[in-house]
């Protein structure tokens, strides 16, 4: 990294992880019909009470427990083997329970824990971190997912308060000059080797259906047009330096998420730029899977 | 709200990955609405109708590619089948042309798609599972040792860029209202739209040809839920005084290696689009192979609707 001055050492290898949903609230022992929050029922079974490190399928969340002891066996296994971590958001329980509403300031105080918790693990372990907090031994790249904003889906064209602590609670994952556009939208790229290698952090949510607060990606006044004009810009130049770049975000750009025009501009996005474009990687779905996605249909749509 | 959602053929739910009937009225679109939203109070974020999701993927994606190899394979074998009653003699020469077509058309195919890749989560609506990818750092050395110095900065850059948004936004405010339907100018709207690209005759990447930066394999783990939890509960239950609670959690959390790229049902060598391709074919063809990767999809958690 000449403008660190500093050598690296490379691997080939980097994490995704992504959806991690810790609650604080769930409770070992309590019922999993009440969210794994309480126990209600005089039911002894073992079957419908809450496991130390959760239960899959049964509707809770993630239990601290198990959100500490995978974040250790990464810090314990993977930290020195791998180049940098895709963090495709989610940081946060749902709001599934009445008695314990979300609120925003549980929001950010999560993803500010969570943050700082990837930083810690993946900072540089030379010494010089106070020196330079930017200078990650593994670079992280998050990205903002559907429930870490408040109300839940719901993000509107920045700069707004919200923009603003995301970039106070990333501060150590954004690029400095980036500031600026990062608070209009919460977009950004890292730069894994200068000049070579990045990924891009797409803030999915402007080009999503089910955020209420915007509509498309046609008319000029949408998040979702600013941000594709963005996207095409940065995509360029980095043809131009003759980079390669990963691009990812939370919510999957496929037919059934986005709304129908970011969807189809999207698409030739990634499809032009398939000389730079090394792969696109997302969450949200919990499902491990892969989508193929057909560029000439958004063709014949625009 | 419902009502714009409703035009639009939305659906509302987190996470949720059903496929929605467009045909519903609005009243009974507002009554799922209703109830989806009781589920979720009720269950959380328990996983429903994800078997039905994947089996549409399989059949509106996989099967899609899947047809359309078929159909490049198809015309090709036609078009070699006739030409071996006309020039039997010439069969090589033939052959040879038949397989550059076949291979030209098949690419034509592959760079019309991009593979987008979903992860599985940590919470645990399965197991909780993450992936670690590897990727090719051959020559990169040599890369490095040409890297182009004369970029202009990053902060120029954006310097550049953000006139450029101010100058798109303001323009095209002045361009057109909303109600404009001149065809001509709605041409001209989208030639000048810098949130369309233009389309150019570009060389394939690391996604399609295996170069610098190329992902090569991935090795997907997981955590066992049930198996962790089990032995978290024996440790406690033993007659041991020794194990604190902390310790029994150290001793029972696990790690596990789920599968990885280049084994069963996946197989793939590198993982670039063609591969992609190799193994839609195999989803949609083989049941077996379709089961196996369910399993995997929903991180051994033994899943069914």
């Amino acid at each position: 990294n000449p403008s660190l001055n500093k050598n690296k050492t490379l691997h080939g290898r980097f994490l995704h992880i992504t959806d991690i949903h810790p609650d604080q609230f769930y409770l070992e022992g309590s019922d999993i019909g009440e969210m794994c929050h309480r126990t209600k029922t005089d039911d002894s079974s073992k079957s419908n009470k809450a496991p130390i490190f959760g239960k899959a399928m049964a509707g809770c969340d993630t239990p601290i427990i198990l959100m500490n002891e995978t974040f250790k066996w990464i810090d314990k296994n993977l930290k020195d083997k791998i180049d940098f971590v895709m963090w495709t958001g989610d940081n946060i329980r749902h709001d599934n329970d009445r008695n314990y509403p979300r609120t925003e300031a549980e929001i950010f105080d999560y993803n500010l824990k969570l943050s700082n918790v990837l930083y810690d693990i993946f900072k540089d372990s030379n010494g010089d971190v106070d020196e330079n907090p930017y200078d990650l031994g593994v670079n992280v790249i998050p990205s903002i997912g559907n429930n870490d904003v408040f109300p839940h889906n719901m993000f509107s064209m920045g700069p707004t308060l919200q923009t603003r602590e995301f970039y106070r609670i990333w501060r150590h994952f954004i690029p400095q000059e980036q500031q600026r556009f990062f608070d209009n939208g919460v977009s950004f790229f890292t730069e894994i080797i200068p000049n070579k290698l990045a990924v891009i952090s797409i803030n999915t949510l402007y080009l999503f259906k089910s955020n209420p607060l915007v509509d498309n990606c046609t008319k000029k006044n949408q998040p979702g047009y600013k941000l594709l004009i963005w996207f095409g810009q940065i995509l360029t130049e980095m043809r131009k330096r003759n980079m390669k770049v990963w691009i990812i975000g939370h919510v999957p750009p496929i037919k059934k998420n986005f709304q129908k025009s970011c969807f189809d501009k999207f698409t030739l996005w990634i499809n032009e730029f398939s000389d730079i474009i090394i792969g696109n990687v997302y969450g949200h779905m919990n499902i491990d899977h892969f989508i193929p996605v057909d560029t000439r249909d958004s063709i014949d749509s625009i | 709200y419902l009502s714009s959602k409703f035009t639009s053929n939305n659906d509302n739910n987190d996470d949720d990955d059903e496929f929605y009937d467009n045909n519903l009225s609005i009243d009974e679109y507002i009554r799922d609405l209703a109830r989806e939203s009781k589920e979720v109070q009720m269950m959380g974020a328990a996983p429903v109708n994800k078997g039905s999701y994947m089996d549409k993927v399989r059949k509106e994606y996989y099967q899609k590619v899947f047809e359309e190899i078929e159909g490049i394979e198809d015309v090709d074998k036609q078009e070699g089948d006739e030409f071996e009653i006309k020039k039997k003699k010439k069969k090589n020469k033939k052959d040879k042309k038949k397989k550059r077509k076949l291979r030209r058309d098949l690419d034509q195919l592959i760079r019309e798609y991009n593979i987008i890749s979903i992860g599985a989560s940590i919470i645990p609506t399965f197991n909780p599972s993450f992936r670690v990818w590897e990727y090719n750092i051959t020559g990169l050395e040599d890369e490095l040792q040409v890297a182009n110095k004369n970029n202009k900065s990053w902060n120029d850059f954006f310097h550049e860029l953000e006139k450029i948004l101010q100058k798109e936004t303001i323009s095209m405010d002045n361009q057109a209202n909303d109600d404009d339907d001149d065809d001509e100018l709605e041409n001209l709207i989208i030639k000048n739209d810098k949130t369309i690209p233009k389309l150019t005759n570009h060389k394939l990447g690391p996604a399609y040809e295996n170069q610098l930066f190329t992902p090569i394999r991935y090795v997907q783990y997981y955590i066992n839920l049930e198996k962790i939890n089990h032995k978290y509960y024996e440790l406690m239950a033993s007659d041991n005084d020794d194990i604190s609670k902390e310790g029994a959690i150290r001793q029972s959390f696990e790690v596990d290696i789920e599968y990885v790229s280049n084994s069963d049902p996946y197989n793939m060598e590198t993982l670039i689009v063609p591969e992609y391709f190799e193994l839609m074919k195999k989803l949609y063809l083989d049941d077996e192979i379709w089961q196996e990767y369910l399993d995997l999809a929903f991180a051994k958690s033994g899943y069914k609707d």
